[in-house]
């Protein structure tokens, strides 16, 4: 097993802190529409480094800050935490178990975190670089990919290709 | 760059042609290269079901679509299997016995790999090892709801109701 | 042609505050027109579902996107109503709860227009007054089967049970 | 009430000719992935007059014809029927039923008929031009009109709303 848990605050839909364990096989997410499901989806991407908004369906990085409701107040800050066991040595660390976090807060600051020590989004990223679990590659699949991987251009084949060589 | 690109095509090809097979229960799939520079060539796909004429991919229906795309993301999966997968609502389009199969396909990998599989049908739901509702009783404010666990809790972690 | 279209403009906003409202139960929409002539100006769509603040469209969920959609082309719709419209699997990404909105739309717009609704969905089955099943069961040929009539069978022409 | 029947053979997966009765209100067709749903739609599409392959997700006018399966030969020939009521006088013409075949064959030869006489192409078009049911108006909705009609580049809602001015 490798996923542990996901802890999400503030994080688009999600004004009050949810915690997500993680079991082996398949964990099956479902709920109505509107209610939340994608933007889980989303927490995963961001924290593992995504940096490109329109992945998030968002403008600014301020998009995925919550945004208060009809009856609640805008949230200052967003923060995902995603804690991983480390049992095969996937990662190029030397801890059993990995708990990366990342936050932004509406001045645009942002801060990041392996094990709760303060790094660079870089260094985030730089953690899943070749284990196909990068924010962009096959291990994460949405409807929209479905008519990319089809396409007649077959530039984002070759992506994914090249993730996997 | 291009050895080891031809090499991972070749292995590609091998898995999409038996992915495919399982999925539409027969028929046959291929990837192709066309040019002459393998880093520079347009990948092609060439799907047909069981029974039917080989024809352009345009031609098949949405749900034959789907499906070819779903078995070519396993196909480059199988290549160098990630850890974890996400999937969010790729089994919309296919009809029962489409979803048979993919969610026995899902269950085969699932052995190796942790699978997160958003979805609202109702067979996907039922080979999921954990279940979470996300619902939101209140206009804008997300909730995790009804954790349901078919195996043994994750150690360290109690099954969890209603989260506040 | 400017009047035309402003006049056109205005009655489809209408509609479709209306029916977003239907099939959202609240909320609110608008469409809106941004330069100053009209016949160049970008037509842009603000959807702000019940109890939710307003974003940009692209925040919305998949459903709320397609249920947004939906309620755009029947206030088009309703400005000329065509005698009759079909409808490819457009309920695919909603849920039950959304469904039920879009197929009681459906049989108080069906009052007035034929619709030929593809469908995978039960519930959306449910409401036809005739339902044809197309099958392949020879592979590549396809044959349309059991024709079931809620109502009376149209004259000059009777069930038909498989077809030939 | 409007349409009457559907008659089809030879168009693309419908090897042996079927024919669809309408009744009033919501006729529903249902069936698995690639049985041929898609294709009834495509059918009445194209004897309304659809010029443009892409819409019937083809490249040449020859791919509509029945193009043969394992065990059975292709068909040399295309022919869609739609039978219709005339009782509101929607369209420009004085019968009270009026029915619209188009066929095509391998050669890339067509020929189009109103009330069995011969007719152009353009006779199909004209028939409908000003009542919403031309083939691209907005009373034929699939799933990709979905993401055309929220998209950005507002073209698409604009060509909707001049068919309806
Ligand atoms: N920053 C934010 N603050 C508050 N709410 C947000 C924010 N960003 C997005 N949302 C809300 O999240 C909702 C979308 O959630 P999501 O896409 O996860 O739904 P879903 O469960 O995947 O639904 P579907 O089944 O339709 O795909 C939208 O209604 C949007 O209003
Ligand atoms: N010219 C042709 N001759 C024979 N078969 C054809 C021809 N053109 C398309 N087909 C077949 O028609 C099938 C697609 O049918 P269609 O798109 O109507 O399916 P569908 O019922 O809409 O399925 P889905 O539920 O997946 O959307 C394809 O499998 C294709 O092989
Ligand atoms: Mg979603
Ligand atoms: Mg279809």
């Amino acid at each position: 097993m490798f996923l542990k848990r996901l802890d999400i605050q503030g994080f688009k839909s999600f004004l009050q802190r949810i915690r997500v364990d993680f079991g082996p096989g398949i964990t099956s997410v479902v709920g109505p529409n509107g209610s939340g499901k994608t933007n889980i989806v989303e927490a995963i991407r961001w924290v593992l480094g995504e940096q490109n908004m329109r992945h998030l369906r968002g403008d600014t990085l301020e998009d995925v800050i919550f945004t208060g409701s009809a009856q609640r107040k805008p949230l200052g800050m967003a923060e995902v935490s995603l804690t991983m066991f480390n049992n095969r040595g996937v990662l190029p660390v030397e801890y059993t178990e990995i708990a990366i976090s990342r936050r932004t807060f509406r001045n645009g600051q942002s801060e990041y975190f392996i094990n709760r020590k303060p790094c660079r989004l870089r260094d985030l990223r730089d953690l899943f670089l070749d284990t196909g679990m990068g924010s962009h590659a096959y291990s994460l699949i949405e409807r929209g990919m479905v008519d990319n991987v089809l396409s007649d251009e077959s530039g984002h084949r070759r992506f994914l290709f090249e993730e996997a060589a | 760059a291009s050895e080891l690109f031809q090499k991972t095509f070749r292995e590609v090809n091998e898995n999409f042609q038996k992915v495919f097979r399982t999925l539409f229960e027969g028929g046959e799939a291929a990837l192709t290269l066309s040019g002459d520079d393998p880093l520079e060539a347009e990948i092609e796909i060439l799907a047909r079901p069981r029974g039917k004429k080989p024809q352009s991919l345009s031609l098949l229906s949405g749900g034959e679509k789907a499906l070819t795309a779903i078995a070519l993301l396993f196909a480059i999966y199988l290549v160098k299997p990630s850890p974890f997968c996400i999937l969010d609502e790729v089994d919309a389009p296919l009809d029962d016995a489409n979803i048979d199969r993919f969610v026995l396909l899902l269950r085969e990998f699932s052995q190796n790999t942790q699978f997160i599989v958003v979805t609202h049908n109702k067979k996907t739901m039922e080979v999921a090892d954990c279940l979470y509702g996300v619902t939101m009783e209140e206009p804008g404010v997300s909730k995790l709801v009804s954790v349901r666990w078919n195996t043994e809790p994750p150690p360290e972690s109690e099954p969890q109701e209603e989260q506040e």
